[in-house]
């Protein structure tokens, strides 16, 4: 399992020059098993402001595809899974599969106001679309349960 | 066997053989009933099939299967966690749990937020599930048989229908109407059922059924626990109280006049 590689190579393309926006954030751990580390997960950035950000989150969740036969029982892995959807979910990127939200890092440099973030992904691909235990503490309120029960004659 | 289903109805069936009471792209459950007693035109559940269809990165397919006399407290393969292949591990959030040997297992699947309880009172199976409504809801809407054939979304289809005042679901206090099953009047079987649920209690009615249609006590005590599942897996606004169902619609267990 080589989740460790995975992140150090986040951890390096969040860290080095000219990933301002992401700096601003503070800085950026990897996901370790206590979830994301580090203050990027504070707040709604635009969508153009996390263009990089969730460029390196995309290459983040390959790198963990990939090793996803080897790390199945690897709570680091798991927990990296999980931390990155969280990640990208918070920061608008639009999932792992599509093209880079709000345009690119164009607009990092522009004056204009932040254009609206992007619709969020559709209802059926929450809970169940995640990794496992996504769901324990992503669950729905009460109101959101189905209950059916078959008894007696 | 009495269905409660996730809109909240409850209907009173007499389907025979096996019969799908869940099936989405995550969840497949099947029921197999049989007649009670010779004769009898109710039947109650003896096997029951569970199919976790498996995610990637979480789990590959595992299927439950109980019957009477049976409830193991493992998977077919005979592991008790989801995993991938032939391992098992906790983080794949399917796991199998034995309450009370031989009587009681309930499953819980975290990665879609979903449990089931499968209990074995007297000869025959009760099953429970709670599910967020996405996931109950995650079938083809495009197939027209898709929703029709689970139990758990349209009930009983009419014609498996039974008439619980013609079973002679209870008197209303009023004194019975003479129709017996077994050693039971409308009168001892409500006494008997109130000695387990309230009269309030959303099952109440279908152990005054049960009892009357059978004589078998052991259906009052499955009534008790169906509605001890309800109590603990059911949304709270998901409970209707019988006065409630006696308002319902076509199928909702309504006192005899």
């Amino acid at each position: 399992c080589r989740i460790l590689k995975c992140n150090s190579e986040f951890v390096a393309a969040t860290s080095g020059p000219g990933r301002s926006s992401v700096e601003d954030g503070g800085g950026v751990a990897a996901v370790g098993p206590a979830g994301p580390v580090g203050p990027i997960g504070r707040g709604r950035p635009s969508p153009g402001s996390a263009a990089p950000l969730c460029a390196a989150l995309r290459a983040y969740s390959a790198c963990t595809r990939r090793t996803s036969r080897a790390c199945r029982g690897d709570l680091a892995y798991h927990s990296a899974v999980l931390g990155i959807e969280d990640l990208m979910a918070q920061n608008a990127c639009g999932g792992t599969s599509a093209v880079a939200a709000g345009g690119g890092g164009g607009r990092l440099a522009s004056s204009e106001p932040s254009p609206p973030p992007p619709p969020a992904p559709p209802a059926r691909a929450g809970p169940v679309r995640r990794a496992c235990g996504a769901t324990r503490a992503r669950a729905p309120p009460a109101g959101a349960y189905r209950y059916c029960g078959l008894s007696g004659d | 066997p009495h269905v409660r289903t996730f809109p909240g109805g409850m209907h009173a069936c007499r389907v025979a053989g096996a019969w799908p009471l869940v099936d989405n792209e995550h969840v497949h459950v099947q029921a197999t009933s049989v007649p009670v007693y010779g004769g009898a035109t109710a039947t109650a559940t003896s096997k029951l099939t569970i199919i976790f269809k498996g995610q990637q990165h979480c789990t590959d397919e595992r299927v439950y299967h109980a019957e009477t006399d049976d409830l193991p407290a493992a998977f077919v393969d005979g592991t008790k966690m989801g995993g991938l292949g032939r391992r098992q591990y906790a983080a794949s959030g399917l796991l199998v749990t034995e309450k009370v040997p031989g009587r009681h297992v309930e499953i819980s699947a975290v990665y879609i937020g979903t449990t089931v309880a499968v209990r074995q009172v007297g000869r025959y199976l009760t099953f429970a599930i709670r599910t967020p409504a996405h996931v109950a809801e995650a079938y083809d809407h495009d197939e027209s048989l898709g929703q029709a054939l689970q139990l758990c979304w349209r009930g009983c289809p009419g014609t498996e229908r039974l008439d619980q005042e013609a079973g002679g679901a209870g008197d209303g206090g009023g004194g019975g109407d003479g129709r017996t099953a077994g050693v039971f009047t409308a009168r001892t079987a409500r006494a008997a059922c109130e000695e387990r649920l309230s009269v309030d209690d959303p099952y109440f009615e279908t152990c005054v059924f049960d009892l009357l249609t059978t004589g078998d006590l052991s259906f009052a005590q499955a009534a008790a626990f169906a509605s001890q599942d309800a109590v603990e897996l059911a949304p709270p606004l998901a409970v209707v109280s019988s006065r409630e169902q006696r308002g319902g619609g076509p199928g909702a267990l309504r006192p005899s006049a």
